[in-house]
C-alpha cells in the first residue's frame, strides 16, 4: 500500500451550512474533531452558503457523523475511503516503480 | 527520451527534473532551462523558458504550477503545456504565433519539497518544508507568504495552521526566488498565471478586498474568452471573476502580489474537480483537464498580443 496504508478509513465530507447557527456549530466541532480543510483552505473561511470539504481521519469519521446528525447540519460523503483513492489515482502503479 | 514520456501520468519530482534537462537538451532552438536559487531543504527551483529565440525583447508570460504540494494536477499541467508548445510550435498558427512573440517561463513544481513530501510521506500536504524553531510544525503556505496584505483574513500566524504565512513575507526561498525573478523581469511580463486544484474557477485580483482592479473591463474579458475556450473542449464550465467576490475575501495571495507589481494580467486557475475526486484527480482525467486548461491560457497569452 502506499503511503504505508496510512489513510484506510479516512474519509472526505462535504457539508453545507445554511445559517449561521450551522457554522457557529461546526466551529464548535472542529475544537473536538481535528481536520483536514480541502475547501476551503481554512476554518476562518466558513460562511453561510458555503460547502465545506474536510478529510476527516477514520478514528474520528463516527463522532463526526454523529455530531454532525445531532446539529441537524446537512452533509454527505465525497470519499468513503481515502486509501482506495490514492491507490486508484495512479492506477495501481507498483509504489517502488513510482517511487 | 522526450518521446516516451508519459504526459498522462503523475511524476515524481526527480523524474520532472530529468524530464526539464531532456527538454532543454533535445529543444535548444525554443527552450533554455533557468535556475532562480534554491528551496528551503536545498532542492533548484528550476524554471523552462519556452520561445523562439529573438535580439528583441519580447513580452512574457509567467506560469507556476505546485505552489501547493498536494494539488498534482497542477505540475502536470506545467508539463503538458511544455509538451503541446513544443510539439505544436509551426503546426498550430497560434501556438506559433505565441512563441514567435512572447516568451513562457514555465516553472513545473514551485514548492519542490512540499511536492516530494506529498509523494513520500504525507499526500496531503500543502506548504513548503520550512523549520520553525519554537514549534515542531513545518511549513507555510506559499499563497500566503507575498508581501501584500500580508497574513490578514484567511490566513494564520500559528506554524502548525495549513495556511501558515510564514514569519515574514518572503520568509520562503522559493517565494523569495520567484518574487525576485519577477520583480527583476516586470517591465516584459505581462502575464502571472498560477495553477493549482481545485474548484474548476479561473481568478483574478483582488484577493484582500472588494475594489475592481483599474483595468478590470480588459482583465475580465481576458477570464471571459479563457473560460469559453475551456468550455469548448469538454463542456466543463469554471466560474470566474475576482476572487474576493468568486469566493471570498482573504489576505494577499500570489496573484495579488504580481498584479500589485506591475504585471497587467495576474490569475489564478483552480482546475478541476469540484470535489468528486478533490486532490485525487484520477490519471484517466489528467488528459482532459489539460487539454482545456491549455486553451483557456492560449486564450489569454492571445489576448497579450492584442490592444485592450
Amino acid at each position: 500500500y502506499q503511503y504505508n496504508n496510512r489513510y484506510a478509513g479516512d474519509q472526505v465530507f462535504r457539508i453545507t451550512l445554511t445559517n449561521d447557527t450551522e457554522v457557529q456549530a461546526l466551529k464548535k466541532i472542529l475544537e473536538l474533531i481535528k481536520m483536514d480543510f480541502w475547501q476551503p483552505n481554512s476554518a476562518s473561511l466558513i460562511h453561510r452558503n458555503a460547502t465545506v470539504d474536510v478529510h476527516v481521519k477514520r478514528n474520528d469519521t463516527q463522532r463526526l457523523h454523529a455530531r454532525l446528525k445531532l446539529e441537524k447540519i446537512k452533509y454527505r460523503m465525497l470519499i468513503a475511503d481515502l486509501q482506495k483513492e490514492i491507490e486508484k489515482q495512479t492506477g495501481y502503479r507498483s509504489s517502488r516503480k513510482r517511487r | 527520451s522526450e518521446s516516451q514520456y508519459d504526459y498522462e501520468v503523475y511524476h515524481s519530482l526527480e523524474e520532472i527534473q530529468n524530464w526539464m534537462f531532456e527538454m532543454n537538451r533535445s529543444r535548444p532552438e525554443l527552450v533554455t532551462m533557468l535556475s532562480l536559487g534554491k528551496s528551503y531543504e536545498g532542492r533548484p527551483l528550476f524554471v523552462l523558458q519556452l520561445g523562439k529565440r529573438s535580439c528583441l525583447q519580447k513580452k512574457s508570460v509567467w506560469i507556476d504550477c505546485g505552489v501547493h504540494a498536494r494539488e498534482w494536477i497542477g505540475p502536470a499541467f506545467c508539463q503538458w503545456f511544455v509538451k503541446e508548445a513544443l510539439s505544436t510550435y509551426k503546426y498550430d498558427s497560434v501556438m506559433t504565433r505565441l512563441l514567435n512573440h512572447l516568451d513562457f517561463f514555465i516553472m513545473p513544481v514551485f514548492n519542490v519539497d512540499g511536492y516530494r513530501f506529498s509523494w513520500n510521506t504525507d499526500r496531503f500536504w500543502r506548504k513548503t518544508r520550512s523549520k520553525n524553531h519554537k514549534f515542531h510544525c513545518r511549513g507555510v503556505d506559499a499563497n500566503r507568504n507575498w508581501k501584500v496584505k500580508w497574513c490578514d483574513e484567511g490566513a494564520s500566524s500559528h506554524p502548525c495552521d495549513d495556511t501558515y504565512c510564514g514569519p515574514f513575507p518572503e520568509s520562503e526561498p522559493e517565494v523569495k526566488a520567484v518574487a525576485k525573478f519577477l520583480r527583476k523581469h516586470k517591465r516584459h511580463m505581462k502575464a502571472y498565471i498560477s495553477i493549482h486544484a481545485y474548484a474548476q474557477m479561473l481568478l483574478y485580483p483582488y484577493s484582500y478586498k472588494y475594489a475592481a482592479i483599474p483595468n478590470f473591463n480588459c482583465v475580465e474579458s481576458a477570464a471571459q474568452n479563457a473560460v469559453t475556450a475551456l468550455y469548448s473542449a469538454y463542456g466543463v464550465r469554471y466560474r470566474y471573476g475576482p476572487a474576493a467576490t468568486t469566493l471570498y475575501v482573504s489576505s494577499g495571495s500570489s496573484i495579488d502580489w504580481a498584479y500589485k507589481n506591475g504585471i497587467p494580467y495576474a490569475f489564478a486557475f483552480e482546475l478541476r474537480d469540484t470535489g468528486h475526486f478533490g486532490f485525487l484527480l484520477p490519471e484517466s482525467l489528467i488528459k482532459p483537464t489539460c487539454t482545456e486548461t491549455l486553451k483557456a491560457v492560449k486564450a489569454i497569452a492571445s489576448g497579450l498580443l492584442k490592444k485592450c
